[in-house]
């Protein structure tokens, strides 16, 4: 799911 | 991790030491917004204080602790220390109508309805507009410091360098993130004009004017 999506940013 | 997003964030550090350096050595906060500062302050705040409850890399967290405390050491500068450099009077842009739209877009456009979701969202749409009460400043002025051109500089190549790296994830990882490019690439653009002037004087050896 989207919740997931590339929270590895800044 | 990738080259773009490392000198993103290399240059989003270099921009708060440029600033830190430009208040320091003027002793004075003069032509810095207070409300921009204070934007980002709750940019950082809403944003990365998700280091409480999710690791993702020391990185990510020794990042996200530094952008929160220096950027709240700058408000303290402003206020406290420096406060008498600080002149309100030409800080005038009405936050209340940046943060109203910036609310309102993120209880529609988020990943997922839930609070830290919706807030992540507000956080990544702030910080788009955040650099605002800054620009009106500068346009009212019609000129800056060098050294806080600079500064500007830095902190505008920061999020531009992000949209190499998000053609690089959706390439080589096959993932992209809406929600962060489109306020990403609105905050790039909002610092067109300022970057046209920045390498056309700033650059060539002269003063920062905007054409009057």
């Amino acid at each position: 799911g989207h919740t997931d999506h590339v929270k590895d940013e800044l | 991790m990738n080259l773009f997003r490392l000198f993103g964030d290399l240059s989003h550090l270099a921009s708060i030491f440029i600033l830190l350096h430009k208040i320091r050595t003027t002793r004075s906060c003069r032509g810095i917004s207070f409300k921009t500062q204070a934007l980002y302050v709750a940019v950082f705040v809403s944003r990365y204080l998700d280091i409480l409850w999710e690791w993702v890399s020391l990185y990510n967290f020794v990042m996200k602790v530094f952008f929160i405390a220096s950027s709240c050491f700058i408000l303290y500068l402003m206020k406290m220390k420096y406060r008498p450099t600080h002149d309100p009077s030409i800080d005038t842009f009405r936050v209340e109508f940046l943060v109203g739209p910036c609310a309102l877009l993120a209880l529609i456009f988020n990943y997922k309805f839930t609070f830290t979701e919706v807030l992540w969202s507000l956080s990544i749409f702030l910080e788009s507009l955040a650099i605002l009460p800054q620009l009106f400043m500068l346009q009212r002025t019609g000129e800056a410091e060098t050294i806080t051109t600079h500064y500007l500089a830095a902190l505008g190549a920061y999020r531009a360098l992000y949209i190499p790296n998000w053609i690089y994830r959706y390439f080589s990882e096959g993932v992209v993130d809406p929600i962060a490019v489109t306020a990403g690439l609105v905050q790039t653009a909002l610092y067109a004009d300022f970057f046209y002037v920045y390498f056309t004087t700033v650059i060539q050896g002269q003063k920062f004017e905007l054409p009057a």
